[in-house]
């Protein structure tokens, strides 16, 4: 089948013909292609096991195992293009689907991902992770705003003041994004804006990952006393990843001024009637 | 009479790293919600009535609680309606407007009067359609556009059916 793409003057993504998922982004103006593949996968939550009696819960992110399982092989797609907006709708599954979304002028790609209800009938607690990876050398590093402070280096399996016996091969490598998180080779750089405080991480040079819901059946014993369980049928969670794709000296002015707009995003309010039009002076 | 004090205060008790990362019992995850809720009622009150003064004219404003879930009343029910862009940055930005319309053909006309750029896009799977258009702010200032409902035709935006994929 002929392969699905969005493009602007700006950029290109394209997705792969059979699963669906992103394949790369271009960005056009700057001669810069990654192939990029981003879909969603679920860490199953430890219970426990013969290291440890420690669960997963409220305080806790502990998975049984430290590869994650993927939602669905592929995803149907469908692809909406106006003037104003191109958008590729992927659904995963019943309970996962993403929006791609490019609109004219923009220098980012837009994913509005919607998760949930979580099935947890099996009784398998799970972790959701939105997962890009790109064939970019990032030698165990990547990056992340932590504390909304300022950019911190974040190095795989390593503390910078002491020495790391890393027991978590990947709670272990999980830190606090507010707002961002980058993985760079030194020539190009992959950065994701987050709508909201986010756990992320770099488990495999290239690959960058963020949580983006979770529930779970078992309390982690830290004090809250209770599964980090939703009532009923459970709850559904949408939210919005921004993807930029620059050269690793250009990318900070792109982040940073997305970045702002995205936190301190212009409001929209409705009123009813005609109303006069305004001028700004 | 507006307030925004309330917010302010569920926004202090919000800071607490309970209210952040889901680390608290259901009942007081309940309790923030609820503080929040109410301190958002006032200060609702107090962004119309800046919006009346800075604009003057005494409208009915309405601000959507729901936008996460694209339901609105106002713009999903409403001939004519007034859609105004707050910018809370200090520089001026763009930024493509969303709104849950019912149905038709739309007329969005900018704070100059002239029209823009507008479409209405069908979602695929819901049934559901929302206008777009392009919205320029001023820095730390408003817009305010006007939107004119001039046809109640179904709207037919590029969008094609769902593609098989191998299976695997």
């Amino acid at each position: 089948s002929p392969i699905l793409s969005i493009k602007n003057e700006y950029l290109q993504a394209t997705f792969h013909p059979d699963t669906g998922f992103l394949r790369t982004i271009e960005v056009l103006d700057r001669k810069l292609t990654l192939a990029v593949s981003q879909a969603f996968f679920w860490y199953n939550a430890s219970t426990g096991d013969k290291q440890s009696d420690q669960a997963s819960g409220a305080y806790i992110f502990r998975p049984s195992q430290a590869k994650p399982i993927p939602v669905s092989h592929w995803a149907q797609t469908q692809l909406v293009k106006t003037a104003l907006v191109q958008e590729v709708h992927q659904n995963f599954s019943a309970w996962c689907s993403q929006v791609v979304r490019l609109y004219p002028g923009q220098r980012h790609l837009e994913l509005e991902w919607t998760v949930g209800p979580i099935p947890v009938g099996d009784k398998w607690g799970k972790e959701v992770i939105s997962r890009f990876d790109t064939p970019l050398k990032t030698l165990g590093v990547f990056y992340t705003d932590s504390n909304g402070r300022e950019i911190l280096e974040r190095r795989r399996d390593y503390r910078p003041s002491w020495d790391l016996n890393q027991t978590e091969p990947v709670a272990g490598n999980y830190y606090p994004v507010n707002s961002r998180i980058y993985i760079t080779d030194g020539k190009m750089q992959l950065t994701v804006l987050t709508d909201r405080s986010q756990g992320g991480s770099s488990l495999r040079d290239g690959s960058l990952e963020l949580m983006v819901h979770r529930r779970l059946l078992k309390d982690d014993g830290r004090g809250v006393g209770e599964a980090l369980l939703e009532s009923g049928s459970g709850v559904w969670v949408r939210g919005r990843h921004l993807v930029l794709l620059d050269t690793a000296h250009e990318a900070a002015v792109g982040h940073r001024l997305l970045a702002e707009k995205e936190l301190l995003a212009p409001q929209v309010v409705l009123a009813p009637g005609r109303g006069s039009s305004y001028h700004h002076k | 009479y507006g307030d925004s004090a309330p917010l302010n205060e569920a926004m202090a008790v919000l800071q607490h790293h309970d209210a952040v990362s889901g680390t608290s019992r259901q009942h007081v995850a309940n309790d923030y919600a609820s503080q929040l809720a109410a301190g958002w009622g006032p200060c609702e009150v107090l962004l119309s009535n800046a919006l009346a003064k800075l604009s003057g004219s005494k409208e009915s404003f309405s601000i959507c609680r729901d936008l996460n879930i694209s339901f609105c009343p106002v713009s999903q029910t409403s001939a004519h309606f007034q859609v105004i862009v707050y910018n809370p940055l200090g520089r001026k930005v763009d930024q493509m407007v969303r709104l849950p319309v019912s149905e038709g053909l739309f007329l969005v006309k900018d704070p100059r009067d002239k029209t823009v750029p507008s479409k209405v896009v069908e979602l695929p799977n819901t049934g559901n359609t929302e206008l777009l258009f392009p919205a320029l702010v001023p820095a730390l200032g408003f817009s305010i556009y006007s939107v004119t409902q001039v046809s109640i035709r179904r709207p037919r935006a590029h969008l094609r059916q769902p593609r098989p994929q191998k299976s695997r």
